[in-house]
């Protein structure tokens, strides 16, 4: 199945 | 800091299309603009909105502060405006409360609110310089409609651009559907214009939930931009005037 990736994975800190 | 803006309205679409994703946040003013960057509790989306200076007559911030502030609130407040109405925001260092002023531009009515501010402790994300392998400009009621009609079978959409075009589709229980737009061009009425600008061939897949919701902000623009790339959040852009934007980012569906 599909699981839903999280944003912070993708944008870390400043 | 003093922000006169020359359509409450504005603001009142803003706060219209983000409350439903976040509910508190920080307002960071500054001498380039309002700011405000907030994740949705799932922290599955992010809402990035840029009000610059330009969209303000006059603008001034003498110190860098951070507005706290209840969306709800702040709703209940911008829709006490008409519809013509000016805003003038007010604060001051290190403020309890932001001040809303409307004024009519027509008459001499003048209402005045203050709304409570609340120490939001809030984690800002860096969000890095993307050179997109799919930017896609399209009317912002198209790609509405497409996100709603295809919400109707699947909870999720696969978004596939090539050269021939950027097509939107859904697999569900009682069915499957899919939308494809190509390059249109129309001289008369630009804002039905579909443009792709392609680099290479990209194919994600999205929660429509989210998407649904970010098409709230579609009374905003009468253009919306996606922006993708493989195995990288999604952009929606809605471009405001004087380059101020609504930006929303989605992370991917994974491990199909």
């Amino acid at each position: 199945g599909s699981g839903q990736g999280n944003i912070k994975s993708f944008f870390g800190p400043p | 800091l003093e922000a006169r803006l020359e359509q409450a309205n504005l603001l009142k679409k803003v706060v219209d299309a983000i409350k439903d994703l976040v509910q508190d946040c920080n307002f960071d003013c500054n001498d380039s603009g309002i700011a405000l960057q907030a994740m949705d509790n799932s922290h599955v989306a992010l809402v990035s909105m840029m009000l610059k200076s330009e969209s303000f007559s006059p603008f001034r911030c003498d110190r860098n502060i951070a507005l706290g502030i209840n969306l709800t609130s702040l709703q209940k407040v911008l829709r006490c405006a008409n519809s013509e109405d000016i805003l003038t925001l007010k604060a001051e260092d290190a403020p309890d409360v932001v001040n809303l002023v409307f004024e009519s531009a027509d008459s001499d009515r003048l209402s005045e609110y203050d709304i409570k501010l609340m120490d939001i402790d809030q984690e800002h994300l860096g969000i890095p310089e993307t050179e997109y392998a799919a930017n896609i400009s399209m009317p912002s009621a198209e790609f509405q409609k497409i996100c709603r009609d295809l919400m109707a079978l699947s909870e999720s959409v696969a978004i596939e651009c090539t050269k021939e075009g950027v097509k939107f589709s859904c697999n569900g229980d009682i069915g499957s559907g899919s939308v494809t737009l190509r390059s249109h061009t129309n001289v008369d009425k630009p804002e039905n214009n579909v443009e792709i600008d392609l680099t290479e061939p990209v194919a994600l897949t999205f929660s429509l939930k989210y998407l649904v919701n970010f098409c709230k902000a579609s009374g905003l623009s009468g253009q919306v931009k996606l922006c993708l790339s493989n195995e990288v959040p999604l952009l929606v852009e809605y471009g405001l005037a004087s380059n101020s934007y609504l930006r929303f980012y989605l992370a991917p569906k994974i491990g199909d």
